[in-house]
């Protein structure tokens, strides 16, 4: 399989591609990639190589070819259908987010168990409730769900999803999270990204 | 220096005694503790051990001792103050859960610069505008910001602010910012995180 920091990589890649092909750039080196990335010009070529795709000594790599092929590396050649559990503040932020500004992701609905959000919208998205999300699920094929719950409700939401058909998970919910077998989950964890970065800059004065 | 996965550990380690001193539980094993976290038990006693906190084979570790610990290995023993600039979607579900549920973290105020918002407020935290941001870490010594702002806005940002004495970045614009020697920045790419979630997610079929 390939290395998880690889696969980090490549959504960096396609941000990259999208705005070049937005400013009609045909040909890009890894030299040029490099720079706007961050990752040595080595590594982008290696990565690139992996998945057989070869730049043109000189010329560089095709950008439009590029995309393609990394967008079907990733899964994106068709657009993700994807439902929010949980239409609080993160709830709300990510919904706005991946209808206006993420192209390869669809938010289709967004569930919650408050009756005062029950029946509202987000922007053009409505809010169900979360008695309506199995079948809700079951009707669209929905593969992706993001939570965005309290983490006392994590657990019960990500079992009730996943009985119905749902095998990815981006869980924003502070708790670790039990799956079935063929489930992934990924955590998405502010809070351990705000505190990790909390120890890097106060190690440098103390250490 | 200590490996970058411990130190994401331990922010998993400190919410699960959090959760137990709440609960008044005085004594955990390293098994109890590989159990809500999902670490294994050999690897928790490794870093707890490398941090020169050792259990009492057959009792455990003291939860109240071990907690003290992890908080100034981390580097809260003191409220960490921070800013938020960009007092948008994202900017607001942060701000509203920094200053109710983070004890560690406070959020001090937030900046942004459309007139609609400067002058509002997110929860009991005021909306400043941008020209005020300068000043105001500098009186407040501000060592950590939060960039929740557009892509393209994001580097002008990042050089305001730590050219008046920021160290620490949780960026969340998806683009690579460049900051002085001494800057720590972190990258919390949400969209990332969901790509890569797709690409397990559909790996699964195709490969
Ligand atoms: N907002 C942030 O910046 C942030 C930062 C770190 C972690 N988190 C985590 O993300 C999650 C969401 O945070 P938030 O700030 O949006 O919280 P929030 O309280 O604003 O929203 C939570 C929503 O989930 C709904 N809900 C609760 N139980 C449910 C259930 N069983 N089924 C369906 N809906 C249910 C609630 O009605 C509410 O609308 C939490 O787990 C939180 O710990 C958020
Ligand atoms: N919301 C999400 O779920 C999500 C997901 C992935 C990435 N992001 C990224 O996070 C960032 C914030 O996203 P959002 O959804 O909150 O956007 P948003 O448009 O809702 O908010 C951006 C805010 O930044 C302010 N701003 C712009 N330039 C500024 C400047 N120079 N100084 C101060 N304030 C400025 C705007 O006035 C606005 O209030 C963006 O870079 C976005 O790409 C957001």
């Amino acid at each position: 399989a390939i290395s998880k920091s690889v696969i980090k990589r490549l959504p960096v890649y396609l941000r990259i591609l999208d705005q070049l092909i937005e400013r009609r750039v045909d040909m890009i080196s890894s030299k040029e990639l490099s720079k706007e990335s961050g990752f040595t010009a080595e590594q982008i070529r290696k990565d690139l190589a992996y998945f057989g795709a070869f730049g043109t000594r000189g010329a560089g790599y095709n950008t439009a070819y590029l995309r393609e092929k990394i967008i079907k590396i990733i899964g994106l050649d068709e657009t993700i259908k994807t439902v929010i559990i949980g239409a609080g503040n993160l709830g709300t932020a990510l919904t706005r987010y991946n209808s206006t500004k993420n192209p390869y992701v669809d938010v289709l609905a967004v569930f919650d168990q408050d009756p005062r959000l029950i029946g509202k919208k987000i922007d053009e998205i409505n809010i169900y409730s979360i008695d309506e999300a199995p079948s809700f699920i079951e009707e669209h094929g929905i593969k992706v769900a993001i939570i965005t719950v309290p983490a006392m409700s994590a657990q019960e939401t990500v079992d009730l999803v996943t009985k119905h058909g749902v095998s990815a998970i981006l869980n924003f919910a502070p708790i670790k999270l039990n799956v079935p077998e063929g489930v992934h989950v990924h955590n998405a964890d502010l809070t351990i990204e705000l505190q990790s970065l909390i120890y890097y800059s106060s190690a440098e004065d103390e250490r």
